[in-house]
């Protein structure tokens, strides 16, 4: 098993190996990449050792084949229907992200609870009322539940996600969820984010 | 010096000790404050100890104390004059959002390269030329600027903060940044959550 901390890394190359590839350059060195991501050079080779990699010395590592294998660790050979519940300032801006698109993360439908916003539709995706939450997401597959509802909503949202069998949330509340048995979760703290960028200043 | 990984719980705690002051309770053991974060007891009781901060057997922790520990450790005591540069759709809602000015990160200016956007006023905050940023960075002594720019443009906005002698960035574009020397950063990565997720998903 890979521990979370290096595949939390391997998005890091993915998108560094994407630049790279772009640039018309076919191996690189483990030295390169390490100041390419900030990651140091042992980390690096001890990374991508996991995956069977090993760079020749004086080559470096073939991009675009790491690239591919990579992309099939993360499970990214397939796309992904997502919903994203809440259709406030975040839910919208996310909504019209083409990058999630890209990555092939396919936003099939938006939920919220207010009466004004459902039977909107946003970039050629309905919002539906939460309420139908479970029988949308069965009928699109929804695998993975973009939250972006307020903090006091979010429990109860994702009991609902769980009720709705969707495998998987991506919570934005600043609260701790306590998901359910069987939903992965992953979350994205933004005062967490300006908080540790807070630490650091006032100690300068 | 405390490791980066307990400061990043730090934040967790924080909002953990908000809500249980909240519900009208004084003291907290490690064990119940291990279900509300997920984080294992042992773990709980490390982290608190780095602060001298000793649970009393029976007793627990005496919430209110640590919560403004825990503050001041963060450097919360006081506010920070934050800009957003890129006033698309995710520079616009972080704009909208209250929470950030809530835990004291105050945006004080916008910046954009459109011509359309310069001149702009969104919830009472100015959105400048960001070939001002230098000027107008300076004058409202801004210190955390938060990135909400296409990724092509992201390094060359990071070298004009650096320019511009602001101190910190929050980066949301999906690149690697090389903030140049004594800036500090942080980096969302949407797009790595997801993929944290997809993971796991096809392990399923
Ligand atoms: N705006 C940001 O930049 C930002 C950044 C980080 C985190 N967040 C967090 O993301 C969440 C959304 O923020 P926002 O600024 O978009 O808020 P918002 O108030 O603009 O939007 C919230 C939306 O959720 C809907 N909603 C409320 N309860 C619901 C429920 N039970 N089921 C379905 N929909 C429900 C509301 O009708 C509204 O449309 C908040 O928890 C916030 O703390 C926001
Ligand atoms: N929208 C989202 O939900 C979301 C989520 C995660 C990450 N991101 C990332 O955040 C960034 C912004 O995304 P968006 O959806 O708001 O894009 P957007 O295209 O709507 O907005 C980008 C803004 O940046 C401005 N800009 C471009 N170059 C600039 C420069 N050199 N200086 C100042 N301003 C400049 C543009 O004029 C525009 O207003 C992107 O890098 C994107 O990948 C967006």
């Amino acid at each position: 098993r890979i521990p979370v901390s290096t595949v939390n890394r391997l998005s890091l190359y993915l998108r560094v190996f994407g630049q790279i590839e772009a640039g018309g350059q076919a191996t690189v060195a483990s030295r390169e990449l390490a100041a390419l991501t900030g990651i140091n050079p042992a980390q690096v080779r001890k990374d991508l050792a996991y995956f069977g990699q090993f760079g020749r010395r004086g080559v470096g590592y073939a991009v675009s084949g790491l690239k591919r294998e990579i992309r099939c660790i993360l499970g990214l050979e397939r796309d992904y229907a997502c919903a994203i519940i809440g259709m406030g300032h975040l839910g919208q801006a996310l909504l019209m992200y083409k990058g999630l698109r890209d990555q092939g993360f396919k936003v099939v439908a938006a939920f919220d609870s207010d009466p004004d916003k459902i039977h909107w539709e946003l970039e050629g995706v309905p919002v539906y009322d939460i309420a139908e939450l479970k029988t949308v997401a069965r009928e699109l597959n929804v695998e993975i539940a973009i939250l972006a509802v307020p903090g006091p909503a979010a429990q109860e949202v994702a009991e609902a996600v769980a009720e709705a069998r969707i495998p998987a949330i991506l919570n934005f509340a600043p609260v701790p969820l306590r998901p359910g048995p069987g939903v992965l979760l992953r979350q994205v703290d933004l005062a967490g984010e300006l908080e540790a960028l807070s630490y650091r200043l006032q100690k300068l």
